[in-house]
């Protein structure tokens, strides 16, 4: 039998060196800090960021998020808005965050 | 806009509802 390497946990840890965001991610997907997932937190996070008025569309959260799968991010969409954290705005392809903190 | 008001005030509720 092969020998696993120590880390084995389910996906591998990304690190994002260009990416300054404070939040700290810990890589694990089954760690909330908040209750939320890492993508989930990613997303909210660039929605957070995002001083349009009508909000971050959807197309620019798959373009900051390309290591991500379509879905995925979709799904994280879907997720904040049923939690309330976002809402969309003038088209269901932009939204913006509730949290004002 | 009324719609943009609309999903703002129901997502606020919805939030508020998670933290009660």
């Amino acid at each position: 039998s092969k020998p696993n390497n120590q880390l084995s946990a389910g996906r591998p840890s990304i690190s994002n060196p260009g990416m300054g965001e404070p939040g700290n991610f810990s890589g694990n997907n089954f760690m909330p800090a908040n209750g939320l997932t890492m993508v989930q937190n990613q997303v909210l996070n660039l929605i957070k960021a995002c001083p349009r008025p009508e909000g971050l569309n959807f197309q620019d959260l798959r373009n900051q998020l390309q290591h991500m799968p379509v879905a995925s991010i979709k799904q994280a969409v879907d997720f904040l808005c049923n939690e309330g954290h976002i809402y969309s705005t003038v088209d269901d392809d932009h939204f913006k965050s509730t949290d004002a903190e | 806009l009324v719609r943009i008001q609309r999903n703002k005030a129901a997502a606020l509720l919805r939030l508020a509802a998670r933290n009660v």
